[in-house]
């Protein structure tokens, strides 16, 4: 049955909540993957380097090449995978 | 696949490893044999060979941890980043990282390894039946000691078999007292404990005094993880508490109110709203093995792939029988070179202009009882060709494979050729005859073995194996272990490892290439992997990764995966006639 009343949302205390916007989050991705680098996203237009980070990331991980940050994108973003920077040292 | 910038790579074939420490997720056995299988995924297509030492430095030193764990790259908690490792080098180049906030299993939910009891080691049956009661976690019912035990099979009131779970109160791990249980109450820097703390430590794995005063006698051990510990959350490795309280109502089992996510949670004292004492319940975790040889190929020099279904693709995927991707296998060879077989090799040199129809290259030596090769002069003489004749009037083709990085199209003593490099179009027509010397004009498969470079022809019952100039056949096909329901093979499908899967009508045998006899369990149904394309496939060929399955003028395409992705006309899609 439903609940009788609304599913009380509880903030656990320890939790890594991750209060990035989906922008953030993969900003964020981009860096720590080598998609892009520090110098690049603090100057540049934030729009361009963006798209084309995005780019190059859909590229390495066969993904559609759209330079959006579309659902399949952020998805990818969120798995679980391995540490070492898909670009660079 | 992609290497380090310079190809960074060790100077020496034989590696040493060493594990720091262990997670208290698993048995230590269990950790053990994860990493060996682990190594072996490399050193079965390469000379290096793995060694295991439990003290002094080794090539690759292995260790768990959370967050910051002292190299400067800190982990994140549950999920995102499970691992990291370090290309080959000296000090911390090599090493391999885990981070200890996740659940490492072996990919399908908690190995829970059961000690002493009766079941010689066997790991814990959940559900099991005791006393007529269904259990799917360790019990401490039907003992005074409170020692947590379970049943090996599904039920213990038939089969009595049964063995002791991970607990501190049976064992510790690590520490100085030799896997000696802890005490309980044990007192340290004053205050008395009646449960593993992680107080005193900054990287929070829990431990106890295996006497009762650490401040006397400082003797201490690292407390293993229960079957119902908690991951992440503010209690890492806390055992569930139940029943507990949460927003005034109680609970039983692990529950997913208060969240949006969905996870399980539990709390690890009996009321939540008092004590804020919580974590998340075991899931089906991430298999130490396979994210092991993910990370101890980066140790080796691989960086991540593009190819989804390779080992050394960044995201974690849970596959059932792991077979390395021949991706994989082309990188670990390209930098060490074969098991074997040659020494490494630089990347093949960017081929000719015109990309003449090579015959095979020389196959490493190969250990199968092999007949004496023979070379055999050209019996008939070959049939002329003319090479104007075009591909695309062809209606099917009696056999399609990639050979030398090139699709290879036969029919009726032709064959034409077409380079993913190079978009110069269909090559071709050649003459069979003259490529392969001694081949029947009308072939109905082929391959070439990864590892060995050889080409495998198929034609009604009979084989033969080209190597280099040398061809040896025909042989009957019955040598490698195929039933006389087999007429002919339709199609081969490359598996790494030395494996390639044979097809004929409705079943397929994987033959075991360095033996040349095919695995036992088979020949099995087609439709039972392969679901979805058609089961009297006139060609299956693999092609950059995907199988395809032809019939008529059309083909299905199928992922590694075993999806459909794709189906199209050969003629326009895969020959791009106009």
């Amino acid at each position: 049955p439903l609940q009788s009343k609304p599913q009380a949302v509880v903030t656990f205390p320890g939790e890594l909540v991750s209060g990035l916007s989906d922008l953030e989050l993969a900003e964020n991705y981009l860096l720590r993957f080598g998609y892009t680098t520090a110098v690049e996203a603090r100057t540049g237009s934030k729009r361009v380097s963006l798209a084309k980070a995005l780019r190059k990331m859909q590229k390495k991980l066969g993904l559609e090449e759209t330079g959006e940050l579309d659902a399949t994108t952020l998805e990818a973003m969120r798995a679980p995978r391995c540490g070492v920077p898909d670009i660079g040292t | 696949f992609l290497t380090f910038e310079g190809d960074l790579k060790w100077d020496h074939m034989d590696l040493t490893y060493r594990v720091m420490n262990y997670s208290p997720d698993l048995d230590r056995a269990v950790i053990d044999d994860a990493f060996k299988r682990a190594f072996k995924v490399w050193s079965d297509v390469t000379p290096l060979t793995f060694t295991q030492i439990y003290s002094g430095e080794a090539d690759i030193m292995i260790m768990f941890g959370s967050r910051e764990h002292g190299d400067g790259y800190p982990f994140d908690g549950k999920d995102g980043l499970l691992a990291h490792a370090f290309p080959p080098g000296r000090g911390i180049q090599g090493d391999a990282h885990f981070d200890d906030d996740e659940l490492w299993t072996l990919g399908t939910g908690l190995v829970v390894k059961t000690r002493h009891g009766n079941a010689n080691g066997a790991d814990c049956h959940f559900p099991f039946i005791f006393e007529g009661r269904s259990y799917s976690r360790c019990i401490t019912e039907g003992r005074t000691d409170g020692l947590p035990w379970c049943a090996t099979t599904a039920s213990y009131d038939h089969d009595k078999k049964y063995g002791f779970c991970p607990s501190e109160l049976l064992y510790t791990n690590g520490g100085n007292s030799d896997g000696a249980p802890c005490v309980f109450p044990f007192v340290f820097d004053g205050t008395s404990y009646n449960a593993c703390t992680t107080d005193g430590r900054s990287d929070g794995y829990r431990w106890c005094a295996t006497t009762s005063n650490f401040d006397q006698d400082k003797k201490y051990g690292f407390c293993p993880n229960r079957d119902t510990a908690v991951i992440g959350g503010n209690s890492q490795g806390d055992p569930c508490v139940f029943p507990f309280t949460f927003l005034g109502q109680s609970y039983s089992s692990c529950t997913s109110q208060g969240r949006q996510d969905g996870k399980l949670w539990c709390a690890t004292t009996s009321n939540y709203d008092t004590d804020k004492k919580w974590g998340f319940c075991p899931d089906r975790g991430y298999s130490i093995f396979l994210v092991a040889a993910h990370e101890f190929g980066h140790s080796l020099g691989l960086d991540h792939s593009s190819v989804r279904e390779a080992l050394m693709y960044p995201m974690y995927s849970y596959v059932q029988d792991f077979q390395l991707h021949p991706d994989d296998v082309r990188g670990i060879q390209y930098l060490y070179g074969h098991g074997s077989g040659p020494e490494p090799t630089a990347p093949a040199p960017v081929p000719t202009e015109e990309p003449q129809p090579l015959p095979t290259e020389a196959g490493s030596t190969s250990t199968t009882e092999e007949e004496e090769e023979e070379t055999l002069e050209p019996t008939a003489e070959p049939i002329p060709v003319d090479p104007s004749q075009d591909a695309c009037v062809e209606k099917n083709f009696d056999a399609i494979t990639e050979i030398n990085g090139e699709l290879h199209f036969f029919k009726d003593g032709k064959y034409w050729t077409l380079s993913s490099f190079w978009d110069s179009g269909i090559q071709g027509a050649f003459s069979i005859a003259d490529a392969w010397p001694g081949l029947p004009a009308v072939i109905d498969a082929a391959f070439q073995d990864v590892l060995t470079k050889r080409v495998f022809f198929f034609s009604g019952r009979q084989f033969w194996v080209f190597s280099g100039q040398s061809m040896l056949g025909p042989r009957g096909i019955e040598k490698l272990g195929i039933g006389k329901e087999a007429r002919r093979i339709s199609g081969a499908l490359q598996r790494g490892r030395g494996k390639v899967l044979l097809f004929s009508g409705e079943s397929y045998w994987r033959l075991d290439v360095k033996v040349q006899r095919v695995d036992k369990g088979y020949p099995r149904a087609t439709d039972d992997v392969f679901t979805g394309v058609p089961l009297d496939a006139r060609n299956v060929f693999l092609y950059q990764d995907k199988y395809y399955f032809c019939r008529g003028s059309f083909y299905w395409r199928m992922t590694p995966r075993y999806q459909v992705d794709r189906v199209g006309y050969v003629k326009y899609d895969i020959l791009q006639c106009p």
